[in-house]
């Protein structure tokens, strides 16, 4: 979608050569404070089906842009001007057997986050699918940030976010990660790790996916994502021409 | 400009007009030589014709708009003029080879917000500011 029509031409144009088309688009990289043109890897045929975090980020714009008309504001978008997605790169389980506690471990690539930016909000998604194992029971579902990981013993783990919910429900699970944003902008090189817990009412662990979580097998649509809300600390300096 | 005007025949010549002249009273809203007064005007930017929707998905381009057209004196209220303006302006009736009219420039701009991916294929969603002219005036 465009931000208005396009207003008909009405006087004669002038093609640009090609260093001028060059150089008008750095003037514009620059403006937009992108060091180059993104090139991003053109996807499979078989992946073309929509993700769940662009399908996310395309609802955000409109929700950005109908504010700027004076419409509703959202949670966390009235601070932010930057937004970014991170779809998990690896996915790791402990739900073999019967061995406890159960977990679900996401980790997320946080190599492109800009610096100069300081953090107002991040969220962990992931959709939960009705579930009967148990039936209409409560279910606690807790979020860690895996501070530190060890060969001889179990990793260092900072608590996160807790919700509460029902087994038969149904839609996105958002968990809030905010507090785990002051380590990883210290440490943009170390990817990010959140272990995900559930447990029954009566204090059981129980195995994520059992619980009608989704992970990355999971249709493109529904698949677990990370948002994070960001606001520039300073204005940015342009670059010499 | 004090002094009591006197009633004169208009030359029949083809001379300028005197610089203390005061260009626009009976104007009909346009500029001293027929140009149009301060205002905003279409400008849209197509990041489909810069090629670049392979990584922008939304929008294909936006309305940026430009401000163009003439300070002449007087600045009437559509034309936002600060108090400087009016005063340069009035300077520059006086003395137009040393002082320029006010120039015609925004005075409100708003943001933008544009939706693309990076090379990681992460989908970033940023807001720019002060991208959109809202409304010119005269500086």
């Amino acid at each position: 979608g465009g931000h208005g029509p396009r207003p008909p031409h009405t006087c004669p144009q002038r093609r640009l050569g090609a260093r001028e088309r060059r150089d008008m688009q750095r003037e514009i990289l620059a403006v937009l404070g992108l060091p180059g043109r993104p090139r991003p890897r053109a996807q499979p045929a078989a992946a073309r089906q929509p993700a769940s975090a662009p399908l996310f980020m395309l609802d955000l714009y409109h929700a950005m842009t109908d504010d700027d008309d004076g419409g509703p504001p959202q949670a966390h978008l009235g601070r932010a001007d930057l937004v970014m997605s991170f779809v998990n790169m690896v996915e790791r389980d402990r739900t073999l057997g019967y061995q406890e506690p159960h977990w679900k471990e996401f980790h997320f690539d946080l190599t492109q986050i800009p610096a100069g930016e300081a953090v107002t909000a991040a969220e962990f998604r992931i959709y939960k699918e009705p579930s009967t194992h148990p039936l209409n029971t409560t279910l606690h579902i807790s979020m860690f940030e895996v501070v530190q990981e060890h060969s001889n013993r179990e990793s260092d783990l900072f608590f996160l976010d807790l919700q509460t919910l029902r087994s038969g429900d149904e839609g996105w699970l958002v968990l809030d990660i905010t507090a785990a944003s002051d380590r990883w902008l210290l440490n943009h090189h170390k990817d990010l790790g959140l272990r995900l817990y559930v447990e029954t009412a009566d204090g059981h662990s129980m195995d994520p996916g059992l619980a009608g979580l989704l992970g990355r097998q999971a249709p493109r649509s529904r698949q677990p994502f990370m948002v994070t809300f960001f606001r520039a600390s300073q204005s940015p300096v342009r670059a010499p021409r | 400009a004090a002094r009591p005007l006197k009633r004169r025949q208009p030359k029949k010549t083809n001379e300028l007009p005197h610089p203390n002249k005061l260009p626009g009273i009976f104007d009909d809203g346009h500029g001293s030589r027929g140009r149009e007064v301060c205002r905003r005007h279409e400008l849209y930017v197509s990041f489909r014709d810069l090629g670049w929707l392979d990584w922008v998905i939304a929008p294909q381009g936006y309305s940026a708009y430009y401000c163009e057209g003439e300070c002449a004196f007087p600045l009437d209220s559509c034309m936002n003029a600060t108090n400087h303006a009016i005063l340069q302006s009035l300077v520059h009736l006086m003395k137009p080879d040393v002082v320029p009219k006010a120039c015609c420039a925004p005075t409100k701009l708003s943001a933008t917000s544009v939706l693309y991916y990076d090379s990681s294929n992460n989908v970033i969603l940023r807001k720019h500011r002060n991208m959109v002219v809202k409304a010119c005036g005269c500086h």
